[in-house]
This record gives structure tokens, C-alpha cells and sequence, in this order.
């Protein structure tokens, strides 16, 4: 074996050379039994993601394109596989989805194109492929990471769906608000039986980790905005359905329980510093029945009021939250079938879906922003933790 | 000017394509 001199980082271009025969060793090392939970802990963000760039760097260095071809397909391949089979986990996917993103935005920083360079380094522009234009290569990766961010979203969904409606309808925080119980409630038991039930408190520590394993990722910060919509469009949406189908969630007490948890949740995203990625906004229609249940229904006056105040919720939705409301307290009316029918004259010429139920399959189309790197290739180096010693720095 | 160079634009398959391409063959058949 020849003697590894160390060499002075100012020399190292940014590339790792490797064997064309050592390829399928690289991937299996670096995707498919890579760790997220382990090894990959104390990486720098996106590290599996610049290793392979700097390799996909080398190949198109000495303009081998069959190598470049074979190295991206087997990329390519082995971010699949390993989601078919650890696709469940959301520290995988979330893993991945991450590294697919930097690898996908190195791809660009890296190509040559003006359009992308505008933040680089000279160095950095420097270290731009020679020979080859990936652009194809960056639609099929783009086309991987959609594929990668709808399976986060069901795993997140698979996750957070057992507590929406448990935490956000059924747990009641506010002591002392519903007093007797409205008929038809399940009675909640002893302090036994609750502990198996989830409370906000779950559902905000669901967030949490999400939220940390994302940022420990690396993930780009237009993307977790991105995700954090999506979960509070299914916690919005899971709840509301569920007010919808149930005479018990309809009182004035579940209206005020509701507005508090919602007020949690905002709570939640001021503190994620996430006010503007339109989370907030996908629990209109939630709120607004929320007050609706709240609400005086008895005069034309009120009539007017509930239907300026619910824009986001359709007539049948309405008519439905008016029809199942049950008085729990003294102070408190049924609604009278001819208020009803106000409401329903009033809206009769809105333009809309008579759909009574959220769609909780629905997913917000996913853009990846370019987000260059000021990170330099050539002084990153390699942990033996990722055992891809056969990779020579260049 | 790196901007300059000419690249050769490399032809892509699809990522369906690409699946068809197995190169965990061995590995995956039983």
C-alpha cells in the first residue's frame, strides 16, 4: 500500500476519487446501512449528501460518463430501496428527504448554470462539473424527493392520526367549563382509563420531535414550513370531520376547549418562529366552528353574523354544527329549525362543494427552493464512523 | 469562466426506468 501523505486542505479540490468496482460498496455504506439514529447523530447536516456529490464531482472530473450515469442510477436506487424498506420510520424518510434535497441543491450549485450561482465563492465556482450536464439527472432527483416528501406526510399522518381526536376533542383541559356532561358522552372514568388516551400535550410533543429531527436533519427551512401546513391541515381537518359526525363535541364548552387547544397551537408555531408558513390559516375552518358553537343563534341579527363570520366553512357544514348543537348548561338553547332555515336561505347562492368532510388524503402540492450552501467541498472531511476509507480525497 | 464551458448534456431515464435497472439483483431475488 502506498504511503497516505497528508496533504494541506488548501490542496484538496473538493472530490473524492473512487473505484469504479468500490460503487456499489459506497452506496450500500453511505444509504443503505447508514443509521440516521446512530452514526449519522453527530454528522454535519446533509454530510452523505456532499460525500456523493464530491464523488458524482470526481467521476465527471475525468469524463467518465458512463461512471457519472452509473453513480447516479445507483443513488438513485438506493434512496428508493432503503425508503421501501424503512419507509415507516420518520427519522429515515425525514433522513433522506434532507439529503435528497442538498444533493438535488448541489447538483445546481454546482452545475455551471448562472441562475444558481449567484451565492458562491469563487472557490466554490471553481469546484463547478466540468463535463457534464445533470440537468435530466436534477428533474429525476426533484421527481424523488416529491415521491420522498409524500411518503414523510403519510408517516407523520400515520403518527399524529391516533391523538387528533383524543387530544383536540375528547381531553378536556379546561376545568370547571362543561360542568354536566352533554347526553351521549362517553363517560371518562378514572385517572386509569386516561392514561391511555392522548391530550394537546401529546400532540404538541408529537411536534416537537418532528420539528427536531427535521432541524437535526438539516432540513431546509422552506421545506419544514412546508411540512408543519401539512400537519396542522390534518389536525385541522381530522378534528373538524370528527365535530361534524359527533352530537357530543357540538357544545358551547367544546367550542371554548377547541379555541383553547387552537390557541396552544399557535402558541407552538410563534415559538418555532412559524407564524407565516400558512399553518395557521389551515385551521380556519376549525376555529370557525369553534365559534360557531359558541356563538348566539337565535335572531336574524345572529343569522348575519354567523354567516359573515364563516367563510371557511360550507352551508352543509354549518347547517350540520347548528343541527347537532346540544345544550349543556341552563343558559344554553337548542337551535330553532327556523333559524336554521334562515342560515340556509342566506347562503343559498354561495358558489360551493356540498362536501360535508374535509378531504384528510388531500396534500399541498411541495416546491424544494433552491438553498445554496456556503459550505467549502474541499475542507470537508470524512468521519471513519461512515466507513467509506476506500474514498480518496482529491 | 465556468459559466462558459460546454457541457454534454447527459440523457436521463425516468425514475421508473431507472427502478427497472436493479443493481441489487443478487441481493433481491430470492
Amino acid at each position: 500500500h502506498p504511503v497516505n501523505i497528508p496533504r494541506r486542505e488548501k490542496d484538496f479540490q473538493g472530490m473524492l476519487e473512487y473505484k469504479k468496482e468500490d460503487e456499489l460498496k459506497l452506496v450500500k455504506n453511505l444509504i443503505l446501512e447508514l443509521k440516521p439514529r446512530g452514526v449519522a447523530v453527530n454528522l454535519i447536516p446533509g454530510l452523505p449528501a456532499y460525500v456523493l456529490f464530491m464523488c458524482l464531482r470526481h467521476a465527471d472530473y475525468i469524463n467518465d460518463d458512463q461512471k457519472v450515469r452509473s453513480l447516479l442510477t445507483s443513488i438513485i436506487n438506493s434512496i428508493k430501496k432503503i425508503l421501501k424498506k424503512r419507509g415507516d420510520d420518520f427519522e429515515t424518510v425525514s433522513f433522506w428527504l434532507s439529503n435528497t434535497c442538498r444533493f438535488l441543491h448541489c447538483l445546481k450549485q454546482y452545475s455551471g448554470d448562472e441562475q444558481f450561482m449567484k451565492h458562491n465563492t469563487s472557490k466554490q465556482n471553481d469546484h463547478c462539473l466540468s463535463n457534464f450536464d445533470l440537468a435530466e439527472y436534477r428533474q429525476v432527483l426533484s421527481d424523488l424527493a416529491i415521491q420522498i416528501y409524500q411518503q414523510l406526510i403519510k408517516c407523520m399522518e400515520n403518527i399524529l392520526q391516533p391523538m387528533i381526536v383524543s387530544g383536540m376533542l375528547e381531553h378536556e383541559t379546561i376545568q370547571g367549563v362543561s360542568g354536566v356532561k352533554p347526553t351521549g358522552l362517553r363517560k371518562r372514568t378514572s385517572s386509569i382509563a386516561d392514561e391511555g388516551t392522548y391530550t394537546l400535550d401529546s400532540i404538541i410533543r408529537q411536534l416537537n420531535s418532528f420539528h427536531s429531527i427535521m432541524c437535526q436533519h438539516g432540513t431546509d427551512p422552506e421545506l419544514i414550513k412546508q411540512v408543519v401546513k401539512q400537519q396542522f391541515y390534518i389536525i385541522g381537518a381530522v378534528t373538524l370531520n370528527n365535530l361534524l359526525l359527533r352530537k357530543d363535541m357540538c357544545s358551547w364548552s367544546k367550542g371554548m376547549q377547541i379555541r383553547y387547544n387552537v390557541s396552544q397551537l399557535e402558541e407552538w408555531l410563534r415559538d418555532k418562529n412559524l407564524m407565516t408558513c400558512g399553518a395557521k390559516e389551515t385551521l380556519e375552518p376549525l376555529i370557525q366552528a369553534a365559534q360557531l358553537l359558541q356563538v348566539k343563534k337565535k335572531t336574524d341579527e345572529d343569522a348575519e353574523a354567523i354567516c359573515s363570520m364563516c367563510n371557511s366553512l360550507s352551508t352543509a357544514q354549518i347547517v350540520k354544527v347548528l343541527n347537532l348543537y346540544t345544550p349543556v348548561n341552563a343558559f344554553e338553547e337548542r337551535v330553532s329549525v327556523l333559524f336554521i332555515r334562515t342560515i340556509q336561505t342566506r347562503l343559498r347562492d354561495r358558489k360551493e362543494s356540498p362536501q360535508l368532510l374535509m378531504d384528510t388524503k388531500l396534500i399541498y402540492p411541495v416546491t424544494f427552493p433552491f438553498n445554496p450552501s456556503s459550505l467549502a467541498l474541499e475542507t470537508i472531511q470524512i468521519p471513519s464512523s461512515l466507513n467509506v476509507g476506500f474514498l480518496t480525497r482529491v | 469562466r465556468p459559466q462558459s464551458r460546454i457541457r454534454v448534456l447527459l440523457k436521463a431515464p425516468t425514475l421508473a426506468e431507472m427502478e427497472e435497472m436493479n443493481i441489487f439483483e443478487d441481493e433481491d431475488s430470492p
